[in-house]
């Protein structure tokens, strides 16, 4: 099953949501 | 993507799985003398050794059971409820000489810990939470999330244990404007948290800050879905739902589990794997658990069926025994046992 459909991946997802969610 | 669209497991015939995955290792005869609500493994402390222990739970009495030897277990320790009824065992990672309780009737009202006196060794209860609990985890690092209200008035909160049960330190959630239906920590990135909502999204949250850091909605064919599992890798999500109320259809059989990829960056999500019953088999999802990548659940027909996530396939059948119907199945937490219970209170251990 491809994981191209889900969009540009990062590997630091945690730490980049973290610094765009409110604190 | 509709659950149509995804991967099927292979669905070999009831025929070629091997019983040998399953070993009986030893029983625990109707510890309680009335019907099991829940089982449990867990490390007890005793005399300075770490022992494996079984927790079992009726509805009036939960009881902690150490191994005398690699057949027989010994009572050791009985806790007693006369008002309100146990629901089920909390397991809490890192805890030792502490059981985590919820009480209720149907809803829970109560979160209990379950120690005994340094002193005289006597069993006692500490009240942790009481309310409206909806949702609930035993966290890594002595912590418990609950969650309690609704979604206009939702309260998310992590307990962190000290040893003597008691909470030590609380700390708030963000919650999301949606009522949180099961919790799961998240595998391979510490800190982070998932939760499942009763409108079909993933949430996810910063345990470190309290951040809700995201919401995803997902497909409507995950309708009310119970999260057992999250893990991270390669910057995707891999998350393991149960499948209650799932269509049976004749090309992809009965469905009882899916495996999930979400993008947390975009929240695109796909399922990749449905985890459904060897042709033959019949039955719904009714309970289940999850273990790293092993999944086991009762189903309505009173088998136990487990996959393995990686293989991609049911590895083991567990039909009823002394034809008496499975009502519940749990990964041990101190080795790779699978605690199984009967309708009648009997307790078996497998090893897997």
């Amino acid at each position: 099953c491809s994981t191209a459909d889900l969009g540009p991946i990062s590997l630091n997802w945690f730490e980049e949501l973290s610094s765009e969610a409110p604190p | 993507h509709s659950t149509e669209q995804t991967e099927t497991a292979d669905r070999p015939a009831c025929d070629n799985l091997n019983p040998g995955n399953l070993q009986l290792v030893s029983e625990l005869k109707n510890p309680s003398s009335s019907c099991s609500v829940d089982v449990s493994a867990m490390w007890w402390e005793r005399a300075g050794a770490k022992e494996p222990c079984i927790v079992t739970a009726c509805e009036d009495v939960v009881s902690l059971w150490k191994p005398l030897n690699s057949l027989q277990w010994e009572k050791v320790h009985t806790w007693h409820f006369t008002e309100v009824p146990v629901l089920q065992i909390v397991p809490v990672p890192d805890v030792y000489n502490l059981i985590c309780v919820a009480l209720g009737s149907l809803e829970i009202r109560e979160i209990r810990a379950l120690l005994c006196s340094s002193g005289d060794d006597s069993e006692k209860q500490v009240l942790l939470k009481s309310g409206d609990i909806k949702a609930m985890l035993g966290l890594t690092k002595r912590r418990l999330v609950s969650s309690t209200g609704t979604f206009c008035n939702q309260q998310i909160q992590i307990m962190t244990f000290a040893d003597d049960g008691s909470s030590k330190d609380e700390q708030l959630l963000m919650p999301p404007d949606e009522t949180v239906l099961t919790f799961a920590e998240v595998q391979g990135t510490q800190e982070a948290l998932l939760g499942t909502t009763t409108v079909n999204s993933i949430v996810i949250w910063n345990l470190k800050t309290g951040q809700l850091l995201k919401k995803m909605h997902i497909d409507d064919s995950y309708q009310a879905s119970v999260c057992h599992g999250a893990y991270s890798e390669k910057g995707l999500l891999f998350v393991v739902v149960s499948q209650p109320c799932a269509k049976e259809s004749q090309a992809l059989g009965s469905p009882v589990f899916q495996l999930l990829v979400i993008n947390p960056k975009t929240a695109q999500s796909v399922g990749v794997l449905l985890c459904s019953l060897p042709q033959g088999q019949a039955g719904r999802f009714l309970e289940g658990d999850v273990k790293d990548h092993v999944a086991a659940a009762v189903l309505t027909s009173g088998t136990i069926a487990i996959w393995d996530l990686l293989l991609g396939h049911c590895t083991a059948l567990l039909p009823p025994v002394s034809d008496q119907s499975w009502s519940l199945v749990k990964w041990s937490g101190t080795d790779s046992h699978l605690l199984a219970g009967q309708k009648d209170g009997n307790i078996f251990i497998y090893r897997y």
